[in-house]
């Protein structure tokens, strides 16, 4: 991983004497090697390395003796701040129904993250209802149905003939009639770039007022991590980021461009294909994972 | 940029931020960089508007310059295997595949491998229908092996010229499912020699490094012969696609270009290497 790099170039300067600012220049290289390496954006690579720059070029880690330890001290501290602590709660609404709106990129695992977030926000004494809100996918509206049979929670659908604003519209009129306090509204993949279906998330959010935006985001997204992230910021609002497919061996520096460009918290980890596999996100071990 | 700028440290910057920002892999982006110096001394190129077009030439040198078709040659019938993790666009590149290769006048059938997600089968079955060709299904919770068995016998009596097999999204760190897909492609193998004639792995546009991961250990287990770029009517490039090549010598195939059944097209490394740099 990076330590192993950092410790391997300070070695060969050892026999120097005192470290010159080129030294630390080339420290600095294995760090934004390794934030590529793991998919940082690379607007977010420019911005993370000017930040430590400063803290690498002063008198601590000239002066030091383990310098390959100093440096990888300040990145780990920078990039555990950039991350943020652990902010894995859903707004509960004052007045029921709490809503809640999936939206995100195609295949990123929005579907099956509302199956997982309706299971544990039941466990934590909600009455979930599944809304059925896209209406272009080949058997979405099955799909989510299939999921709300397994876990025995209730999906709410106009088939695919409506728009989804009226099916979110119909949603929580249902929710009311029927004492379910949370309603989670699954919508169709999308491209950040489709101004038709940006307009339609602009649409439902207007007619529903969602509690929580959530976007949905693969880990193994590469660098354009950082548009998706913005543009969805900002033409919708995001609340709050789900991460996908953690069980895998992405290393997930969307996860840092994400936060480090929106600010958004990323509240939870999508680890796997099955309901349950849906933990709190622990932005510390994301840290250390991206630094390999 | 006035034609008497010199060619200096600025403009190869500017280009190895393009390929780092295409996904081109900071390892990749920097050895094409290093080539193009190179050729800027060697062919003592001094106008900076040249530099683009020789990146584009180093690029297409690796993706291949020639068209890399589908391998159709199988007697008495052609199989393809589609494969890839969670997400990416299998069962729709199938589905816009069965439509491009019946237009071409082929017999097409389809085989619903994947027996576990939910409603895959009902999802292949719809594209199945736009695409005016039966698909072959089991069960859910059936083993993709017996549907490919089946699927396998089913084209052979019906006479079909190409038959596609969809599978499950599995991530290729769980060895159990990439032990599932080595079954599946072994059951292919011992029903027609030199099946399957065309393992695909479909790889997401907005997929990072981790694709070349996923390419090195699909190939091992699945024997990957071709890649099919998904999602490339977004803003990611897929750069992974020049690591793949050079590294594991695996060609890209299709690309798919939106969610609609017309939506792909053959792999063409010149608009590729040019749409890269847009
Ligand atoms: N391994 C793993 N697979 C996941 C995870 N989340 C979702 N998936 C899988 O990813 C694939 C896509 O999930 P979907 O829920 O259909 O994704 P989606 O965002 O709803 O897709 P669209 O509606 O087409 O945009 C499926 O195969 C899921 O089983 C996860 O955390 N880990
Ligand atoms: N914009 C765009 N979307 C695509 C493309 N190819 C597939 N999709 C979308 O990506 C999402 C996932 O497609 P699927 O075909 O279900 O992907 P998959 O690999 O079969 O998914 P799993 O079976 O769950 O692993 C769907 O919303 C598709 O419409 C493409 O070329 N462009
Ligand atoms: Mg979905
Ligand atoms: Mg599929």
């Amino acid at each position: 991983g990076l330590a192993e790099k950092l410790q391997n170039t300070f070695k060969k300067l050892r026999g120097k004497g005192k470290l010159t600012e080129a030294d630390i220049k080339e420290a600095l290289r294995e760090v934004r090697l390794a934030l590529f390496e793991a998919d940082v954006s690379f607007k977010v690579v420019k911005s993370f390395e000017n930040k430590i720059k400063e803290r690498c070029m002063g008198r601590e880690i000239l002066e030091s003796l383990t310098p390959g330890q100093q440096v990888i001290k300040i990145v780990n501290d920078e990039l555990t701040e950039l991350m943020g602590g652990t902010q894995s709660k859903i707004t509960i609404a004052s007045k029921p129904p709490t809503v809640v709106m999936l939206v995100g990129l195609q295949g990123a695992g929005k579907t099956t993250t509302a199956g997982k977030l309706a299971n544990l926000l039941r466990k934590q004494g909600r009455r979930p209802l599944l809304v059925a809100g896209d209406v272009y996918r080949p058997a979405a509206i099955k799909q989510l149905q299939v999921l709300g049979q397994q876990l025995d929670i209730p999906v709410f659908s106009m088939g695919d003939g409506i728009s989804p604003v009226a099916i979110a519209k119909g949603a929580i009129e249902y929710a009311q009639s029927n004492g379910r306090d949370l309603v989670i509204i699954d919508t169709a993949g999308r491209l950040h770039i489709n101004e038709e279906l940006m307009d339609e998330l602009k649409n439902i959010k207007a007619e529903v007022k969602p509690h929580e935006i959530l976007l949905v985001v693969d880990a193994m997204t590469g660098q354009v991590a950082v548009e998706v992230a913005e543009t969805f910021n900002n033409q919708l609002g995001v609340d709050g980021v789900i991460l996908t497919k953690l069980d895998g061996d992405a290393r997930g520096g969307a996860a840092l461009s994400i936060k480090a460009i929106t600010g958004r918290p990323i509240k939870f980890a999508g680890m796997g294909e099955k309901l349950d596999a849906l933990e709190p996100f622990y932005p510390d071990r994301m840290a250390s994972r991206i630094l390999g | 940029v006035s034609f008497t700028k010199q060619i200096d440290e600025d403009f190869f910057e500017e280009l190895e931020e393009i390929l780092i920002q295409g996904d081109v892999g900071v390892n990749t982006s920097m050895e094409l960089v290093e080539k193009l110096r190179a050729q800027v001394k060697a062919r003592k190129i001094e106008d900076p508007a040249e530099l683009k077009a020789v990146l584009k030439e180093l690029v297409r040198e690796i993706l291949g310059e020639e068209t890399e078709s589908l391998n159709l040659t199988g007697q008495p019938l052609s199989i393809f295997v589609v494969v890839g993790v969670n997400g990416v666009g299998k069962t729709t590149t199938i589905g816009k595949l069965a439509h491009k290769l019946k237009a071409e006048g082929k017999k097409v059938i389809l085989a619903a491998g994947d027996t576990f997600r939910a409603a895959a089968i009902d999802q292949l079955e719809i594209w199945g229908n736009r695409a005016g060709v039966d698909v072959i299904k089991h069960n859910e919770g059936a083993d993709p092996a017996a549907v490919a068995f089946d699927a396998v016998q089913a084209a052979r009596a019906r006479k079909a010229d190409c038959l596609i097999i969809d599978t499950a999204g599995r991530l290729h760190t769980k060895t159990n499912l990439m032990e599932e897909l080595k079954k599946v492609r072994r059951v292919i193998e011992r029903e027609i020699p030199g099946a399957p004639h065309e393992v695909l792995l479909v790889l997401d546009a907005t997929t990072g490094q981790n694709a070349v991961q996923q390419a090195k250990i699909f190939g091992q287990a699945a024997g990957v012969t071709g890649i099919a770029l998904t999602k490339l009517d977004g803003t990611a490039k897929g750069g992974v696609v020049i690591s793949i090549k050079a590294e594991l010598d695996v060609p890209v195939k299709l690309i798919g270009i939106g969610e609609g059944m017309e939506d792909l097209r053959l792999f063409d490394a010149r608009e590729y290497a040019e749409a890269l740099f847009e």
